[in-house]
This record gives C-alpha cells, sequence and structure tokens, in this order.
C-alpha cells in the first residue's frame, strides 16, 4: 500500500464535525486513521481551506470520498513556473 | 525593473525613500522557488519596523539563518515541500535545500519585482543599466517556497496560500499554473478564492502557452490574471552575412566577440545525423562540421541557452538562433556563454536560404548593447497565453497585461544567468522573460493601491487596475500582437496595458463581495457539495428561485457569447444578451456618461446602456446599469471586440469587451 500511495487534498465540511471533537485537526486525523493507520499526513488546512492533505491509496482515496464530512478528494496535481 | 517603473510612469523621486508615513504597511506574499536574500534588493533602508499585525516567520534551515537572511524589507520566509516529496522523492540536497533558500533564481526574480529594494548601478554584464527596484518600494516581502526542482505541488501551494493569509499578506503574487480545471478542482481557485474572502487580493500568471487560442491558466475571476507586454527596451545584436545582408536579432552576451569580417556559417541541419539537428539538440552536431564556424539553430524543444551550449561544445565559434512559426518575431534576450544572437522567423529563413545556397556562406554578429525607446512598446508577447477562457467563456481573461519581456531583476547566487550547470558566472542581477514576469509586477503595483486605499476590496482594486488600462499608443494606433503583427484583442491583452498613476484614481470600480462570487458558482450549476468545497463549507446554498446568470456577476470586463442560429431560416436572426453592472463612486460627485463601440466583421453589434447618464454626490455610494448587446447571427467561431466607457471628462473608466460566437 506504501508504494501505491500518493498525495490527495481532502476538503471537509469543519461545520459537521461531530461535537466529541474539540480541535478540528482531530477530527480530520480521526477520519484519516478510520481508513488506514498508516496513511501520513502531510498539512491541516484552516485559513483558505478547511481539510487536510494526506498519502493515500487510490482505494483509500476513494472510500474517504464517501466518509462523513468528506466534500471532496482530489489528487495533488502539479503546477509549474510561467 | 531598471526601465519598468519609468515606463509605468512610477519615476517619481519621492518613491525612491522608503519613509514610515502614515501609509498603510502592506505585505506581498510571493510563492515561487524561494529566495536569496543576500541581494540588496533586500536591503531594509529606510523602513520602519515589522508591522505589529504580521504573524508570519522566518525558517531556520542550515543554510538560510533567519537572524540574518529577514529584517524589515523580508519580513517572512518559509518553505512547504511535503507534497513535493511525496509525489517526486525527497529532495536532492546536493542541488536545492530543504529551506527556503532559491536555488533556481525564478523565486528571488519575481520578489524583487514586486517589492525589492532600490538598487543603484544594477544591471546583467553591463546591459539595463540602472537603478532596479520593485514596484512597490514601501511593501514588505514574505517568500514562500513551494516550488522545487522537479515542479510544484497543489497541496504544498495550498499550505503556503493558508500560511500566507494567515501570516497577514494583502497581495499573494504566484507566478505559476496548472492546466484549465473547474474551480472546484483547481488548488489555486480555492486558495484564492478564501483568501478574496479575507481581502487578500490574488494575482497570477496567465501562462506562457501562447500564441494559441484558449491557452490560458488562473482563469477564475476572483484571480487578477496578469498576461505579457514588451518594454521600450531592447538589446540589439546584428547578423552580418557575407552576401552584405544585415538582420537585427537581440542578445546578452558579454565576452570575447567575434571578428567583425563574417566567418565561415553553416546551417545546424547541414551539420548533423540527426532528424532534428536543426535545433541544435544535446549531442546532434558534428563538430568536424561546425568547429571555429558561426552555426545557425532553429528555436524550439530545448532551452535556447542550451542551444548556445551545444555549438559551443561541438566547437562552434557563434549561434545565430532563428524563430520558427510559433514563435514568428518575437525576440527574447539571452546571456549566452558564446556569441549568439536570436533572430525572427523572417530574417532566420533568409539566413538559412543563404546558408543553405551560397556555397561559402559568412556571418558575424555585432552586439549593440542596451537601446531605450524602442518604439511601438508595449506590444503584446507571442508566448503570453491567450483567450477564451476555457472553463468560463463568459468572463474575459487575461485580465490585462504589464511588462513581463526582458525584465532585470534579482537573482540567485546558487546559479549562472542561464541556468545552466554549467554556467559558473554568478550575477546579481538576470534578466530574463515570461508573464511569470509580469505578475509581480501587477502585484506590486496591487500593493501601491493598497497602501493608498487600504479599505478598498481586491475586487476594486482589480476593477482600478483593469478600467484605466490603455489600448492604444499615444498616436492612436492599438497596442499591436507580435504573434499576428495586427493588432491585438481583448483575448490577448484583456482590459489593456496597466497603468497604475491612472489607477490611483480610477473614479469608479466595480466591486465585487464573496457572496457574488457564490452566486457566480450557482450560475454555474455547481453542486452544494463544490460550491461548500471551494468556499470552506460555509453557509451558503443556491436558491431555486433566483434566475443566477453569469452575466450579472459584476465583472469589469465583459465576455458576450451568442449562440449561432443552427437553421439557415434563422441566419437573418439577430440575438439580445443582457449584462447587469453596478459601479461604485470612489472619486467625488460627478456625472458620467456612457459611450461604447464595437467592431466584428461580417455583421454590427449594437449595444444600448440603460442608463446611459449616471449621476454621484458622495463617495462610495453605488448605481446599477444594463447593456444589451443586439448581434446577427454569424458563423460559430466568429469573434469580434468592443470597449464601454463611462466618463466624467477627469476619468474615464474602461471596459473591454469582446463577442464569440459558438
Amino acid at each position: 500500500a506504501a508504494a501505491e500511495r500518493a498525495s490527495y487534498i481532502v476538503h471537509m465540511a469543519k461545520t459537521q464535525m461531530p461535537p466529541r471533537f474539540t480541535e478540528h485537526s482531530h477530527w480530520y486525523d480521526a477520519s484519516l486513521r478510520s481508513i488506514s493507520d498508516s496513511a501520513d499526513l502531510l498539512y491541516t488546512y484552516d485559513t483558505v481551506a478547511h481539510g487536510f492533505s494526506a498519502l493515500l491509496t487510490p482505494a483509500e482515496a476513494r472510500i474517504l470520498a464517501r466518509h462523513p464530512g468528506v466534500l471532496s478528494v482530489l489528487p495533488d496535481t502539479p503546477y509549474y513556473l510561467h | 525593473t531598471t526601465r519598468t517603473p519609468e515606463f509605468l510612469g512610477l519615476d517619481l523621486p519621492a518613491e525612491l525613500v522608503p519613509e514610515s508615513s502614515t501609509i498603510a504597511d502592506v505585505v506581498i506574499g510571493v510563492l515561487d522557488t524561494g529566495v536569496w536574500p543576500e541581494r540588496n534588493s533586500f536591503d531594509d533602508n529606510g523602513l520602519g519596523p515589522v508591522p505589529a499585525f504580521w504573524k508570519g516567520e522566518c525558517v531556520a534551515a542550515k543554510d538560510f539563518d533567519p537572524t540574518k537572511a529577514c529584517n524589515r524589507k523580508l519580513i517572512g520566509a518559509r518553505f512547504f515541500s511535503k507534497g513535493y516529496e511525496s509525489s517526486m522523492g525527497p529532495i536532492d540536497e546536493s542541488h536545492e535545500s530543504r529551506s527556503p533558500r532559491d536555488a533556481d533564481g525564478h523565486g528571488t526574480h519575481t520578489s524583487t519585482t514586486a517589492a525589492g529594494s532600490a538598487v543603484t548601478n544594477a544591471s546583467l554584464l553591463g546591459y539595463a543599466e540602472g537603478t532596479a527596484r520593485g514596484m512597490a518600494l514601501r511593501a514588505r516581502i514574505s517568500v514562500y517556497k513551494v516550488c522545487w526542482a522537479g515542479g510544484c505541488f497543489s497541496s504544498d501551494i495550498l499550505a503556503a496560500m493558508d500560511a500566507a493569509v494567515n501570516d497577514g499578506c494583502h497581495v499573494l503574487s504566484l507566478s505559476l499554473g496548472g492546466g484549465a480545471a473547474d474551480y472546484y478542482r483547481d488548488s489555486v481557485a480555492i486558495g484564492a478564492f478564501n483568501a478574496m474572502e479575507k481581502g487578500v487580493l490574488v494575482s497570477c500568471s496567465a501562462g506562457n502557452a501562447g500564441p494559441g487560442t484558449a491557452t490560458l491558466s488562473n482563469l477564475a475571476p476572483w484571480i487578477t490574471t496578469v498576461g505579457a507586454g514588451t518594454l521600450d527596451r531592447d538589446f540589439p545584436a546584428y547578423v552580418v552575412l557575407g552576401n552584405g545582408k544585415n538582420y537585427t536579432g537581440v542578445s546578452l552576451y558579454s565576452g570575447k566577440l567575434l571578428p567583425s569580417t563574417p566567418i565561415a556559417l553553416v546551417y545546424a541541419g547541414n551539420a548533423t545525423n540527426s532528424s532534428n539537428g536543426n535545433l541544435c539538440m544535446p549531442g546532434t552536431l558534428l563538430p568536424e562540421k561546425v568547429a571555429g564556424k558561426v552555426v545557425l539553430c532553429e528555436r524550439g524543444i530545448n532551452a535556447r541557452v542550451q542551444k548556445g551550449m551545444v555549438v559551443k561544445d561541438a566547437g562552434g565559434a557563434g549561434m545565430i538562433l532563428a524563430n520558427t512559426a510559433t514563435n514568428s518575431e518575437e525576440l527574447v534576450a539571452d546571456a549566452h556563454l558564446l556569441p549568439a544572437t536570436l533572430i525572427g522567423e523572417k530574417a532566420g529563413n533568409a539566413v538559412k536560404a543563404y546558408s543553405i545556397s551560397d556555397p561559402n556562406p559568412t556571418a558575424t554578429i555585432i552586439f549593440g548593447g542596451t537601446k531605450v525607446g524602442v518604439s511601438p512598446s508595449p506590444v503584446v508577447a507571442a508566448f503570453s497565453s491567450r483567450g477564451p477562457n476555457s472553463v468560463t467563456p463568459e468572463i474575459l481573461k487575461p485580465d490585462l497585461i504589464a511588462p513581463g519581456v526582458n525584465i532585470l531583476a534579482g537573482w540567485t547566487g546558487a546559479v549562472g544567468p542561464t541556468g545552466l550547470p554549467t554556467d559558473s558566472r554568478r550575477v546579481e542581477f538576470n534578466i530574463i522573460s515570461g508573464t511569470s514576469m509580469s505578475c509581480p509586477h501587477v502585484s506590486g503595483l496591487a500593493a501601491l493601491l493598497k497602501e493608498e486605499h487600504p479599505d478598498w476590496s481586491p475586487a476594486a482594486i482589480k476593477s482600478a487596475l483593469m478600467t484605466t488600462a490603455y489600448v492604444k499608443y499615444q498616436n492612436g494606433d492599438g497596442i499591436l500582437d507580435v504573434a499576428t503583427g495586427q493588432e491585438a484583442t481583448p483575448f490577448d491583452l484583456g482590459a489593456g496595458h496597466v497603468d497604475p498613476r491612472k489607477a490611483m484614481d480610477p473614479g469608479l470600480v466595480y466591486d465585487l463581495t464573496a457572496q457574488d462570487y457564490l452566486e457566480f458558482l450557482c450560475a454555474l450549476n455547481y453542486t452544494s457539495l463544490q460550491i461548500a468545497a471551494m468556499s470552506k463549507d460555509r453557509n451558503f446554498s443556491c436558491d431555486s428561485r433566483k434566475n443566477y446568470a453569469v452575466s450579472k456577476l459584476n465583472y469589469p470586463s465583459f465576455s458576450v457569447a451568442f449562440a449561432t442560429a443552427i437553421a439557415s431560416a434563422d441566419e437573418s436572426a439577430s440575438a439580445t444578451v443582457t449584462h447587469e453592472r453596478t459601479v461604485t463612486n470612489v472619486g467625488s460627485s460627478a456625472t458620467y456618461k456612457a459611450t461604447a463601440t464595437a467592431k466584428v466583421d461580417g455583421g454590427e453589434v449594437k449595444i444600448a446602456v440603460e442608463p446611459a447618464v449616471l449621476s454621484f454626490t458622495e463617495t462610495g455610494e453605488k448605481k446599477s446599469y444594463i447593456v444589451k448587446f443586439t448581434a446577427p447571427s454569424l458563423p460559430s467561431g466568429s469573434s469580434g471586440l468592443g470597449r464601454l466607457e463611462w466618463s466624467d471628462g477627469k476619468h474615464t473608466v474602461a471596459s473591454a469587451i469582446a463577442f464569440t460566437w459558438t
């Protein structure tokens, strides 16, 4: 699975955070752990996006996309200098 | 930037000395390849203390001591590499460091263009000598390194935008782009949307994929998308042929000169065993055929400076590099490692014909140094990406153009001016071209407007830059497109070439809020999930009873799309498209009158503005109007242009209009 993993950006519905979480970052981490114990979290976003980026397998990304509170799961994409 | 301030009308002596005053403190965040902080362009002399609102940081790394790197000019420096390293593997620290330090040069160039301090006696190897300075001399710079040797990744860019807005940046400058994608899939568009909502203007480069149509990136309407034009400065290098004919090219070569009398010339396509040897790709030239000669190479595939290196390595004495149809007559200067010049397509064809047909062809290159006052200028660069907008054709992009050809600005100490590993020269300034270079000009100018008008929204600042841009030279002729030699259209230059002095006092602005952009997304039929992902899950949903339309977005330009009649019986039918706009008075009391013009081959477009007169009695007052565009049915693919101007006699508030038939 580690070899298969690529980075994805996961946009979350922060307003749907279950009340048992006090920090959105804990909720993001729990959401990630619910589909994989070993997936690496890269960043959490809070100012210009709500969500996180993580290394996932394509299957994990598909599962996460159906997870409560997940708005979208986008593959990390390359940009180039102009 | 030894020329652009003067070219843009910013050459006021008072501008050269930063002062602490009542002018607002503005921070420009530059997302790029990092920074070389030791450059004099980051000198903080004359600047006041770091503003109290600033929450950013200057990170420590083994080659980056924050106590020495950051100061009152460079107030932040961070790096973001987790996404890059996940995709591309660990950073090769023998070539670049895991730190904000710029191993490439691009980031130092863009940040010093936006807001670098004034440095006297700046030049590249004696070329473009003068005082180099960023557009916003008093603005602070914070750099966010997101681009590495193998590219830039959206997870890192989004993390940097997150940090930059949280740090307190007022303007973000991104000289990068990806493919054209729906806005909810484009991380730069998503980050820019939420930055905009927090009052941050996001300026992005349009891309260098021109002159083909629909080649733009960074297409979201809340982004300021910047194309590139030339300056009135050139670096001529003349090709003298043995047949007595001369051609003018450009070059930044500095070193041992060729003999003044022509020496042997060979066409690279005749000095190779490779089918693409004419391109002077590595390993394709036969040394026995090029040694001691001037070699004619053709542009394409590999870097221009690399072609020079290939000629040099094969023993060539000099290089004439010729454009092909792709680049036409556009001349971009390079600091070649051997005597070399770039010539246009027409001259290239002539030199090629001579080198092939003459039994003993000869040539030499004479270098002419720096020339200013070149006319006409600006002209739209051939490489500058063009509209229409491939995601939302009803939004005209690019928004405007700014200087982006042969721009001198700060450079890294890690590589030479060509960027080639074999280039051992080190320079404080370099001259390069791209919409990457025009973008930070506009970022700096936006910062100047923010300093003067701290209460203006990002949309108001963008509107001021766009509605005061010019599309004609002083003699009344339209700005040319170097790709065609003809007058440029709104798809090439958007609202026109930026004019910062007029932008300071635009009279009226087309303002927009996040709510307006959300309604725009409703007009695009975005789902609630897509809108939520774009807007941080705000409490918003489209109202099914409301009539949303892209034509209602209060954009400072117009892109009017007519549907082509399918049935032949409808050929004589006309269609009317209505746009709605609201202008906000940012001047004193005034009465504005509308005039509109249109130019379409094959038909006449009628433009009716209602009301055609708007009177304002106080600053901040808003007035709405509608514009009806009535046009005949034209074949699909037809296009046209126009202009709507509101004038009170003192201000001219101009909107570009583009017509398309689909």
